[in-house]
């Protein structure tokens, strides 16, 4: 563990706090993307279907965390707070994202086997995960300053994660090429909206 | 591609 990885970890546990406490506190899901929140879940299933591998408790208790708050994010808005959730703004089609992801991870991965390819899927799906949600941005034309600060640390801890690939490459010989274009893409996605919204 | 030892980040 080092300081840019704590750091990033750190920032996405927050980004999911806020979103939380926007959804609490407002009593409204106005604005967020039902779609993106729904990938999320789906990448954080797949991706830890290894939680019975102990790593460290840190690890553990990390992942069921995520798996825990993208389930419930979804059921308070799919549930609690339905009526403040709007569909018709939501529009982004997100088969042909799982469609593509599930093809490039059955075709670009380490090894074949059914953890592996489903871990593949859920890096190359967290990756474009956020697309609804800029284009419901982009549609609506405004956002909240609360979800541009959910935003803000999404994008806080990717940035954190190309300096930890950085820093893990020359301290440990640390490689892993899917997670990194992946993940370059993914930081991409993130500085293309901020740059969009510090312009305006 | 590099296959890492296992998957231990996030």
């Amino acid at each position: 563990m080092n300081f840019f990885r704590l750091t990033a970890d750190l920032m996405h546990l927050m980004s999911i706090f806020v979103l939380l406490l926007k959804i609490q506190k407002t009593r409204s899901c106005s604005g967020i993307s039902f779609k993106t929140q729904l990938l999320y879940a789906v990448v954080f299933v797949t991706r830890y279907l290894d939680l019975p591998k102990w790593i460290s408790l840190y690890n553990t208790l990390m992942k069921i965390f995520f798996i825990a708050t993208s389930i419930y994010i979804l059921y308070l808005m799919k549930v609690k707070f339905r009526a403040t959730y709007d569909p018709s703004q939501d529009t982004f089609r997100i088969e042909f994202l799982l469609g593509a992801c599930l093809l490039l991870a059955l075709v670009f991965n380490y090894s074949f086997s059914f953890i592996e390819v489903l871990w593949t899927f859920s890096i190359y799906l967290e990756a474009v995960a956020i697309l609804p949600q800029l284009f419901m941005l982009s549609r609506t034309g405004e956002a909240e300053t609360i979800t541009t600060h959910y935003l803000f640390a999404l994008g806080a801890y990717r940035g954190l994660y190309l300096l930890n690939w950085i820093w893990r490459f020359y301290t440990e010989n640390y490689a892993d090429l899917i997670v990194w274009i992946a993940g370059a893409i993914q930081t991409a996605l993130y500085s293309d909206f901020f740059y969009i919204y510090y312009k305006k | 591609p590099t296959k890492p030892s296992f998957h231990d980040e996030l």
